[in-house]
């Protein structure tokens, strides 16, 4: 048997929104740890990495391990017939399950609703992610880096990102003209708005804005972001998600000829 | 020009 309750869907509800324009599909691992989902996006470009640990449950049980095969727009439009306060409860058989249950209940006990939907059969292959040090790893508030992608977007398809111990550069050029966004490291590191660089060595990598713009989704989760680079490895995108776990965005960069 | 890579370049298949 598997059920995992959360008390306030949520937090369910936007780390969906964070990945199903993203993702199709996904396998949805459970174990006593927690729920993990890796997956690559159709172009293979990035990767999304998303855990949920089982102590930010408010209850979880996982008999055994299961691996839940779920369309993503599936579950979104499910999570998104439940109100924010909603208790929401997840339940599966745990012997190669055909369907999931997701069950509703209203903070005052008056509604009660369930929804069942079909798993499929995915056979994705897992990806080793190699634990890397990062060359730079820049703690930002999520709104500003949104902000920078989607306004930068409008001026080029490719975004260059450039860091250094005085501040990180965001710089885009196209038909229209060309930007630049920079951020210096901010005094105060423990506000909300602060900007922080821990930098080993300087790096500049160049990245298409589309997928920032899909990684950006996930800002209602976290008031921060982390952006991890090293000069021709994938960006990380990190945004925590509650003390229960955090999303992972992993991006190819563009290399020049 | 800068070209697209894959991220299976990077993170091997387990």
């Amino acid at each position: 048997m598997f059920e995992a309750s959360l008390a306030q869907s949520a937090i369910l509800k936007k780390v969906l929104d964070a990945i199903k324009d993203l993702l199709n599909e996904a396998n949805f691992e459970c174990t006593d740890d927690g729920i993990k989902v890796q997956a690559m996006d159709n172009s293979h470009v990035s990767l999304v990495s998303l855990e949920l640990r089982s102590d930010g449950f408010e209850k979880y049980r996982c008999d055994r391990n299961l691996s839940m095969g779920v369309n993503l727009a599936s579950m979104a439009k499910i999570m998104r017939c439940s109100s924010n306060s909603d208790k929401v409860t997840i339940k599966a058989q745990d012997d190669n399950p055909d369907k999931v249950s997701f069950i509703f209940e209203s903070s005052n006990q008056e509604r009660i609703s369930d929804y069942e939907m079909k798993l499929m059969d995915i056979d994705a292959d897992q990806l080793g992610i190699p634990d890397t040090e990062y060359s730079c790893v820049v703690k930002m508030p999520s709104a500003e880096f949104a902000r920078i992608c989607k306004d930068l977007n409008q001026f080029g398809e490719s975004l260059v990102i450039s860091c250094s111990k005085e501040g990180i550069k965001f710089s885009t050029s196209g038909d229209l003209g060309s930007a630049n966004v920079k951020l210096a490291q901010t005094t105060d590191a423990d506000k909300d708005d602060a900007v922080t660089i821990e930098m080993r060595s300087p790096v500049t990598l160049t990245f298409a804005c589309r997928y920032l713009n899909h990684f950006t989704k996930a800002t209602p989760l976290s008031s921060q972001v982390q952006l991890s680079m090293s000069d021709e490895i994938p960006l990380l995108v990190e945004y925590r998600i509650g003390d229960m776990g955090c999303i992972k965005y992993y991006l190819a960069p563009k290399i020049d000829d | 020009s800068s070209k697209q890579s894959s991220i299976t370049s990077f993170f091997k298949r387990k």
